[in-house]
């Protein structure tokens, strides 16, 4: 079933989270750019999909949310 | 295989740990010997050793904690992140927290995370690796509910940890059975106590040699169990044993799992059947027959086999008489007399071990037969008694085996 706004919303923040702590993802808060922001974390996104060998679509997908939320360790998966 | 910028390394091969505090999802036991296996994971693929202190500032610090912590990566609540650790380095470095929101349990089960498996994860990190991307790998940042009973690292765990510190050196063997005579000739003749001057002591039977790690020489250090194997002697505690040989100075630490990875640590009792080169261990109401390395097929087997009332639980300790044949078996303030000729109890037992051995507390901890005296340890003394006149000689601290 389509999924509602306030869980994409939901998924969204997760995600931004997620890749703020494993993938080095810096969100860039007052960027007049959104479809910059967007571009770097599709970048991560895509980062993260390659380190655990999901299809690489940059895009937040139902395999890569479900990834995202399996219990982990803290420390992150790449650092700059 | 990743490492952590810079690749971070302990820069010495012994290395040591703390346990900071306990989850109270598990018996602190089970969290010690989880803990201790998970160490045992590295130690067995490359040349560092671990040792454990229970105070003080130990390189690897290991706690439990939920949410805010003290450092900059707050614990989340149950599931999502269950545990991090630092890079080796000082104050965190090395350092391991486990998210206490989480259920911890000894075993894989589908409503808990395996401790000894998310401790032996972070332990990679404690020396120096970083997530892997193999699927499988221990360093697999996902936590993968795994059979544990016989948890091997994955190969690209191995090559990870020996790009950082190289494969393990030889380590050290049993004895095998054909040794020497085992008593060097300036002993004690057995069942001549009298003949000993107050100064000689025969618990220094190697030449005095300073001890390795502090804590051999804790005044306070006490025992599990004790048995001679193969003439030498084995100190338990825990998940670790002392090992002091008549053939090398140095006294050996190391793991149960290291000699016998299937037993439990923890024992209750230890003895030697030396003419049928048997160790007994038991543990609460079970025991087991080791031949050297190999665990004997039948084993474990219910205590009660041997002849115990159904109250007794549990062992105290075991000591095998090498001229009587008889084993005498401690329980609170009572023994037990077994002939392992008969492999029977003894009428007239349990007696009361104040009747028989005047002037040794109960409950005793470890009992050892050596040198033709029995050795009964309690807390942090053992009291060294003349078998055959069943008279108390004098009273040593526990670990005065351990040249300290």
């Amino acid at each position: 079933f389509p999924v509602s706004q306030e869980k994409e919303k939901e998924d969204m923040q997760f995600a931004k989270k997620y890749l703020e702590n494993f993938y080095d993802f810096k969100e860039e808060k007052h960027s007049l750019f959104k479809s910059k922001d967007l571009n770097h974390m599709a970048d991560k996104i895509r980062e993260m999909q390659s380190f655990f060998g999901l299809e690489v679509t940059g895009e937040l997908n139902h395999k890569t949310m479900d990834m995202m939320k399996q219990p982990r360790c803290g420390m992150p998966d790449v650092r700059s | 295989y990743s490492t952590f910028p810079l690749r971070p390394t302990w820069k010495k091969e012994d290395v040591t740990y703390r346990i900071l505090n306990y989850t109270p999802d598990m018996l602190q036991a089970d969290v010690d010997e989880a803990i201790a296996r998970a160490f045992q994971l590295w130690s067995s693929v490359t040349p560092l050793r671990f040792t454990r202190l229970y105070s003080g500032q130990a390189d690897i610090m290991i706690s439990f904690a939920a949410g805010f912590h003290g450092d900059f990566y707050s614990f989340d609540g149950p599931g999502g992140t269950l545990a991090h650790a630092y890079p080796p380095g000082g104050g965190l470095g090395g350092d391991a927290h486990f998210d206490e929101d989480e259920n911890w349990t000894k075993f894989t089960t589908y409503n808990g995370f395996n401790l000894f498996l998310v401790a032996a994860h972070e332990l990679g990190h404690s020396l120096g690796l970083g997530h892997s991307n193999v699927f499988g790998s221990l360093m697999y940042p996902v936590y993968m509910a795994t059979d544990t009973r016989y948890y091997q690292l994955h190969q690209d765990d191995i090559d990870g940890i020996q790009a950082l510190y190289g494969p393990p050196r030889e380590s050290p063997v049993l004895p095998t059975k054909a040794l020497p005579p085992q008593e060097p000739t300036e002993m004690i003749p057995a069942g001549a106590p009298t003949q000993m001057s107050p100064r000689e002591d025969p618990t220094e039977m190697t030449p005095s040699k300073p001890p390795q790690r502090p804590e051999d020489c804790d005044p306070h250090l006490t025992f599990d169990a004790i048995t001679t194997l193969r003439g030498e002697t084995l100190f338990f505690k825990g998940s670790y044993v002392w090992r002091k040989s008549p053939y090398f100075s140095e006294i050996e630490h190391d793991t149960i799992f290291s000699f016998w990875p299937s037993l439990i640590a923890g024992f209750d009792a230890a003895y030697e059947v030396d003419n049928k080169d048997r160790v007994l261990f038991f543990k609460d109401n079970q025991y087991w027959a080791v031949s050297g390395y190999r665990i004997d097929s039948g084993f474990p087997k219910p205590i009660h086999y041997l002849g115990f009332p159904t109250s007794v639980g549990k062992i105290d300790a075991a000591v095998h008489d090498q001229n009587t044949k008889r084993t005498y078996f401690f329980v609170g303030n009572k023994y037990w007399s077994f002939n392992e000729n008969t492999q029977s109890m003894e009428r007239g037992y349990p007696r009361k071990i104040a009747a028989d051995f005047q002037g040794v507390p109960h409950p005793i901890d470890a009992a050892l037969q050596k040198n033709g005296y029995f050795y009964f340890f309690h807390g942090s003394n053992q009291y060294e008694v003349d078998m055959k006149k069943k008279k108390l000689i004098r009273i040593m601290k526990s670990n005065s085996w351990f040249n300290c």
